[in-house]
């Protein structure tokens, strides 16, 4: 399974509709301090299951959706996309439907959270799976937080081991 | 179970230690079981020594050493089971510009031996001159972020400007 | 006690929302007691509003945005009881450079304005450059520091080669 | 009062004698990654009388005792001083003894920490009260660890009540 690209619509400052596209290699993201590259790291976490507010920054899983500028009001809902090439048919069964994958995750204020696979809605559980099986997801270690670099040294042998079970 | 984790101790531990002598251009480093005999209870331990020096404990590492330690573990463990997307927020930023050298080679190794994309965001000209492609993140109106793709040979003028 | 703790949190609330102004170049930034009515026991919160984007939990702010916010509290501190000295280490690593100038800008209005003697340890060339007088750490020997100064007028070349 | 010295011998890296001269303005402080910039910050915290090992990024007091290179054995004992100018005469009675003050603490292996203060013995609660006195100290907000600038921000607001009552 190959990461294609990452559509961000109205999560936190991606007022408009912005596509990442990942392409093999290196990919460099540059910009002033607080112009939104770090929005887009939780922004691929977040479609990947995360279900903790704090990782997002957040108070609480609304503050993800757009809150307004001085020239803009804010948005009522979130949306993000990740687009997958699934053309190794790696995929768990329930969702092994076709060569590309799309993967969204919806938010509206107040009401939670809804993710879909092609369309289809699934439930977090099922999505979560989908990447873990793929050695990624929400939590891997391969998305290093800004900030977090030392945190692995510093932190307790007993979680470091979790490091390992990753690379079981 | 056990077996599993043991294998994989093996394999990381193997990596580890030879991108942490490559990384730091010398020393030794090793990851060893703690506080239980059992794989699945026990804690994983990291002793790094850096090249010139006596090993001691972790905490006593600089800012940058310990970025780079930290770096070659995580790149260890990709080794072993390799993740379809990397993304590291500004890892480069606590070290020197000899060290930042050290890590953009080390990443170019990455790319060779995986089928791993990586997302690199950092404020380092030096990495921001390695990477196959450029995006910046504007905020051209004020709380709103936009996307534009940079051309390379523009990037290496462009710096912060965007 | 309360009235030296309302009277302290007068001047630092006033030099707080000055500096986080001119570090950011507009928005506006203030502090508040909260948790309990009583300054002696209450909790001390931050509200900071980046130029063109609403008020929103400190958390949300960015890494480079957090860290001009922490400096203009600390210097706010500063200018309503100096201390004789300040040690900044690497503050300015999640600045980018637009960043970086104003933090030097501020260091350099804060020299004007104390007779704290300030040492700041840094990797960025911007930083350097703006600095009174300049000592690198070396382990020529590996293992073990030495300080040696660093002509200004070299200190430009030098950069990282110490 | 005013600093106008930081000698170090033994503390850390810094295995031989050496000395930081703090004149007013900006002094800048330069180097590669782990050659010991962050080790003189906290020769002066140590100084200043910092009883926590954990500030000393140790896993016991004695860390701060030079342990030796691949070419240099390991010492016994580390010694910090702070050079002040106390020709204001501020500090506290008990130690307004001289126009320069020599605020030395010394650790040998084993047997913990002396305090003098040009050259007579004097409790770490003396040192303490002296820097306190002067608004400075091993704990003053002013001065900033290496990583933590962001702590500020994301501590408790009790936490940061601290930081008024420094300014008090
Ligand atoms: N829900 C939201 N609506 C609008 N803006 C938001 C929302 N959540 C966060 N933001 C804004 O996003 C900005 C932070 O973005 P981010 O952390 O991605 O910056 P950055 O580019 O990583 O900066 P740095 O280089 O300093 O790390 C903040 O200024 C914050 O106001
Ligand atoms: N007791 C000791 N004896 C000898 N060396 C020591 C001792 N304690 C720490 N060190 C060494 O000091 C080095 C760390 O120094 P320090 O943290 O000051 O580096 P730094 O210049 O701040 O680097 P960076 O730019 O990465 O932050 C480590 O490599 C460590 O081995
Ligand atoms: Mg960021
Ligand atoms: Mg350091």
């Amino acid at each position: 399974m190959k990461f294609e690209r990452l559509r961000l619509h109205g999560f936190k400052s991606f007022c408009d509709q912005t596509d990442l596209v990942l392409e093999p290699g290196l990919t460099g993201v540059v910009g002033p301090n607080g112009c939104g590259k770090s929005n887009l790291v939780e922004a691929m976490r977040w479609v990947m299951g995360e279900s903790s507010y704090k990782a997002m920054r957040a108070s609480g899983m609304d503050d993800v959706i757009f809150s307004g500028s001085s020239n803009r009001p804010g948005r009522n809902s979130a949306e993000v996309t990740l687009i997958l090439d699934n053309s190794d048919r790696s995929a768990p069964a329930a969702l092994n439907v076709a060569d590309t994958l799309e993967v969204t995750r919806r938010i509206e204020r107040e009401q939670g959270s809804v993710y879909r696979v092609n369309g289809r809605e699934v439930r977090a559980r099922d999505v979560q799976l989908l990447f873990a099986d793929a050695s990624t997801g929400a939590h891997s270690p391969a998305l290093v937080r800004q900030g977090q670099i030392g945190e692995l040294i510093s932190s307790k042998p007993v979680k470091r081991r979790a490091l390992l079970e990753e690379a079981a | 179970g056990r077996a599993r984790l043991n294998d994989a101790f093996d394999k990381v531990n193997a990596h580890f230690s030879d991108l942490f002598t490559t990384l730091f251009g010398g020393g030794t480093a090793e990851l060893t079981f703690v506080e239980s005999e059992d794989p699945l209870e026990a804690g994983l331990e990291i002793l790094a020594r850096p090249p010139g020096k006596k090993p001691q404990t972790l905490t006593l590492l600089s800012g940058g050493e310990q970025a780079l330690t930290a770096m070659a573990l995580i790149f260890a463990v990709f080794l072993t089971n390799p993740a379809p997307i990397c993304v590291l927020d500004e890892v480069d930023a606590p070290l020197d510009d000899a060290n930042v050298e050290r890590f953009c080679n080390l990443l170019d190794s990455m790319v060779e031996r995986t089928d791993t994309r990586f997302v690199v965001i950092t404020h380092n000209p030096i990495t921001m001159a390695r990477v196959d492609r450029l995006f910046g993140v504007t905020m051209a109106e004020r709380g709103v972020s936009q996307l534009v793709s940079i051309d390379l040979t523009t990037a290496h003028a462009v710096r912060e400007a965007v």
